[in-house]
């Protein structure tokens, strides 16, 4: 399984369709401080269904919404599409390609999609059950949070492990 | 179920003290369950030893030393379940210039299994990675990503430091 | 007392607003006390907003823009009552190039009236300031501290970055 | 006032007699991942009678002695003292010299010196309570603690004005 795109629209700093590219390796992302980089790995999380905003650094779901800037009028609707490849025998899914898509408007409500077909949470939560990239997942280590899993107490320590059993 | 939980426990284990031993160049590091909890329900303490200090209590190390300690921990969970893809957040920022060359030694290893998305301010791993995208706002409050070669890059974007002489 | 108290507030929220504008270059920020409570008891509440982009709570900023309102915000409390020293450890770890220069040329305004102890990784700290202590383990698991001119610093203790074109 | 020397013996990583000097304006203190920078500045909340073994990353205060490494054995007291100079007018003592000195044996009671006179924690506390450097000082930005004045909640951050008050 790969990763190939992640496509923003409308979440957070990005108001206009922006696509990020992925390539085998590592793909350094780098940049000014408040320019968006952190943004991109907020955008991953929550198309996968991360479900509480303050993980996400908002108060309110709505939060993840372009706000606006001093010239350019906020938006009513945020979407991230994630593009991975190479499913097939990974993910019990047809064909060898997988599109997870999120929308939300302002009411605060999400509409999830899986190759463009409407699905609930659950289906995206279960999809994605048994490949690391679940709830609690050591895959994403967040900006300043790298040493919180040595920092952690014991009990909050085993997520991660029970993640990876 | 028990059994599966304590076998992973144990090769995240036996992955952390050897991964531990290669970020540090030497000493010995440890995972414990809680003593007498049942496994289903036990915290997980964690021990190190950096190279000539004494084994002790986490918290008493420096905020590098945790750092790598917390990365070491991090690819032991890889090797139990890997992940196809992974996020890093700025997991560089608190390490010195040669703590940056055993992580991205380390790394290295990975690239071939796993996908990552290494977000840095750190001119060394921009360096060693397989492609860079810049994100910048060349309209203020507006993200934008750009496919960079590493000499394309804008150096405001990293910061300065200087390697061994 | 209350009207001390209220004094110091208010004295804190003009330099901070000042401060702000300098660290970042335009913008605005803002302290507020937790309305309807009596001053000796109300929450103080952190409004922040860099130049170009919407008023907003301090989470959604990034982690650097974060760091930088947090130094403008401790050189507000300065100026209310200048404690004679001041021990500053890493806080230029999340900042880019810019914004280090920025802090920088705050800090030395300050020089006259507080000494500080700056410990840090970046070659832009070490190069403005006044005198340079490097700690060592020259035997491991035991410092010394040696004084050192800038050329005299082994680029192991610095972090590599570069400055703008 | 100003700080002249801080003199650590048998605390943290610092098991012989170290002096570090201070001048006017800025001391950079650089040096590897581990090698005892936070230490030092530990060392100097820990003289001005900080009493939590956490706030200082230890369990209990003992964790603060010496401990030992691979060839040297344990130490069974720490002691650190702080020089000022500069004090009358600034601090109710007779001559121009203030030297703060803390004493701490295994058994973990803590000794305290004026000027190599024994005094109680409380004097210590009374003697630097209008100078910014009291309990909860803003003039002790601990690592990584950058952003916790702005992270922190509304209630916490009083403590800050009120010191400053
Ligand atoms: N809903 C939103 N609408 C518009 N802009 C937003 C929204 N949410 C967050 N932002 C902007 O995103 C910026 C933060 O971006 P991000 O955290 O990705 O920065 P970064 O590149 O990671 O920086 P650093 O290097 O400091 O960590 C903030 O300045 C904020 O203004
Ligand atoms: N009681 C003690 N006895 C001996 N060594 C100790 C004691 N307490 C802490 N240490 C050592 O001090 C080291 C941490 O030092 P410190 O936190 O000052 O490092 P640092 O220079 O700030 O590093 P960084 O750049 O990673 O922040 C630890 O490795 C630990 O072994
Ligand atoms: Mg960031
Ligand atoms: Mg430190």
């Amino acid at each position: 399984m790969r990763l190939r795109t992640i496509d923003i629209f409308g979440f957070k700093s990005f108001p206009h369709r922006t696509r990020v590219e992925f390539g085998p390796g590592v793909s350094a992302v780098v940049g000014p401080n408040g320019c968006g980089k952190s943004n991109v790995a907020d955008a991953f999380r929550w198309a996968l269904g991360e479900q509480s905003a303050k993980a996400l650094r908002g108060d309110v779901m709505e939060d993840l919404i372009f706000n606006g800037t001093a010239d350019t009028p906020p938006l009513s609707m945020a979407e991230v599409s994630i593009t991975f490849g190479d499913v097939s025998g990974y993910l019990p899914v047809d064909g060898d390609e997988l599109v997870v898509t999120r929308r939300m408007y302002r009411s605060g409500e999400s509409h999830y999609f899986v190759n463009r077909q409407p699905v609930r949470l659950k289906d995206v939560r279960d999809l994605f059950a048994d490949t690391g990239l679940g709830k609690a997942s050591y895959a994403v280590v967040e900006q300043g949070m790298v040493e919180s899993i040595v920092k952690a107490k014991a009990d909050e320590r085993r997520a991660f492990f029970e993640e990876a059993a | 179920s028990r059994e599966k939980f304590v076998a992973t426990f144990e090769l995240v284990r036996e992955e952390f003290q050897r991964i531990f031993r290669e970020a540090f160049g030497g000493g010995q590091a440890d995972l414990k369950l809680q003593a007498g909890a049942d496994p289903l329900d036990a915290g997980i303490y964690v021990y190190a030893q950096p190279p000539g200090k004494k084994m002790e209590h986490l918290s008493l190390l420096s905020g590098g030393e945790k750092a790598l300690a917390a990365i070491a921990l991090i690819f032991a969970l890889f090797n139990a379940r890997p992940a196809p893809f992974a996020i890093l957040d700025e997991v560089d920022a608190p390490l010195d210039e040669n703590n940056i060359g055993r992580f991205l030694k380390i790394l290295a290893r990975y690239r071939d299994a796993v996908q990552f998305m290494v977000i840095t301010h750190a001119r060394r791993t921009m360096e060693e990675s397989d492609a860079i995208y810049g994100v910048t706002m060349e309209r203020r409050g507006i993200s934008k990503v750009l496919s960079l070669k590493m000499q394309e890059v804008p150096l405001e974007f990293m910061e300065v430091a200087a390697a061994t002489p």
